[in-house]
């Protein structure tokens, strides 16, 4: 199954969710691959510590999606694999608007490697442009982060309508697996405030797992670690594992 | 002066920040205009509640600079005018690729209304795209807001690669007014290190001025207020003041 973690407002906890989510499946025996198409390149940062010297990266693999095996790296996770980003993955967005098929790119190359994993992730940047929407037209379902804070609700009528867009003219089997309220803060009325709006207007489709606001998530990345590696027994490592059964169990029934 | 507020990664702090520095100064006595060049448009419903049902946003504007001086409305604070985006602005991008003066048509409409403020501040999307280009070409200065955690550093060497290109190609005269510590939280080792290494690359370009982590700040933008308005002695609203002070005088002898 592919799945994008999409979410146009910036911060909300896409690259986190993306590589903390892709380890706890692997961690279950899941065999799991994450694109990073975010020229940030935040999750190859979290997980390769730099991006490779040397080698195909997802910019090579726009340009000709044979590349996509040849990508596909390594990590200190077991059954993890990455395709990394780098800067040229910057160009792409202005390089795409004149190229052939220019939103079903991705999904050329997606399709030549998806029997070869159970899962495929595809981490975004905070934008709904062309490298969005290549991922939303290579997967079979969306995870939208959003954070529990004011602004959260208000970009979503948005996504929401390039969802409908994509799904009426790219891919029609396109499906919301679900919505994940991330950066929780116990302390705050404001995130129980936002947490029940969403769950208003989203119902079922919010996931019951919630990610707490935890120090020990922000600084795992420091150490290119996911948080299940750099803090086994923190409440951020519980809530992705438990977070990672639910995605499999809705995968599943899906 | 005008001033662009960027940092292509996301949930950084650059909303808050225009919204927040620019009531700070205009509290001071200075007029100010905010200029909200963000989809998003969060700075927008910071300041109204909602996009304005009529008349010219930025998106007007982008298409025609004559439409500058109309697309600018009253905010509740005094001496802060808006000049707000709607979503019609996130087609922008793409349809910006094939116009003529594609990188400097928010330069010509800023030129227009130049002389009737002391501070312009524009707020940016979380890319570098053509929307942030525009700011870049139109501004004489850059604020970088950056937060304090791990992914901080990884993204900045491409905004200044992006500053000298935009200096040599768009804009000679662009300089940078300072990087700004956001979200600072005290209790964590992370939020020092940091600080440590955002100091250690910029020197004395960093504001002395850090905006603490402060939940009071997240709360305000759901009240439609500046933080100066919602909690006036609030740890956040003090900082904030205090960077209006330390930006004025750096304005004053650049
Ligand atoms: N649950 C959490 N608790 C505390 N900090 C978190 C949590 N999740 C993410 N963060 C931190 O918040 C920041 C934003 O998260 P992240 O970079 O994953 O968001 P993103 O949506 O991928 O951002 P972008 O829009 O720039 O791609 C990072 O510094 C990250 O370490
Ligand atoms: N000092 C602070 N303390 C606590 N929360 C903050 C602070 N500054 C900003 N926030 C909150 O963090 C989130 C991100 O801030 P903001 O939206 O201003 O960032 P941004 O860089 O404009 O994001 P984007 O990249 O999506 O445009 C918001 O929910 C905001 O309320
Ligand atoms: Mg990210
Ligand atoms: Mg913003």
């Amino acid at each position: 199954m592919v799945i994008a973690i999409v979410n146009q407002k910036g911060g909300v906890g896409k690259s986190t969710t993306t590589v903390n989510l892709g380890t706890g499946i692997a961690d279950i025996g899941y065999r799991v691959a994450i694109i990073d198409l975010d020229p940030q390149s935040n999750t190859t940062s979290s997980l390769l510590g730099k991006p490779p010297m040397d080698g195909p990266t997802v910019y090579d693999v726009l340009d000709d999606w044979k590349n996509a095996t040849n990508a596909l790296v390594r990590t200190e996770v077991e059954n993890l694999f990455l395709m990394p980003s780098n800067i040229n993955l910057a160009g792409a967005e202005i390089e795409l608007v004149s190229a052939i098929s220019r939103e079903t790119r991705l999904k050329r190359a997606v399709d030549s490697i998806r029997n070869d994993f159970d899962f495929i992730f595809v981490d975004c940047p905070p934008s709904l442009g062309l490298l969005t929407l290549n991922a939303m037209a290579a997967a079979d379902n969306l995870i939208v982060p959003i954070q529990c804070e004011y602004f959260a609700l208000e970009g979503l009528s948005k996504l929401m309508e390039t969802y409908e867009i994509v799904k009426e003219n790219l891919n029609p089997n396109l499906k919301i697996l679900g919505f994940l309220l991330t950066m929780y803060d116990t302390r705050t009325r404001l995130s129980l405030e936002v947490a029940e709006e969403v769950r208003k207007y989203f119902g079922d489709k919010v996931f019951k797992t919630i990610i707490p606001r935890s120090v020990r998530i922000s600084e795992a990345p420091g150490f290119s670690m996911p948080i299940q590696k750099f803090a086994p027994n923190s409440k951020g490592a519980i809530a992705y594992n438990e977070l990672a059964k639910e995605v499999v169990e809705r995968a599943q029934k899906s």
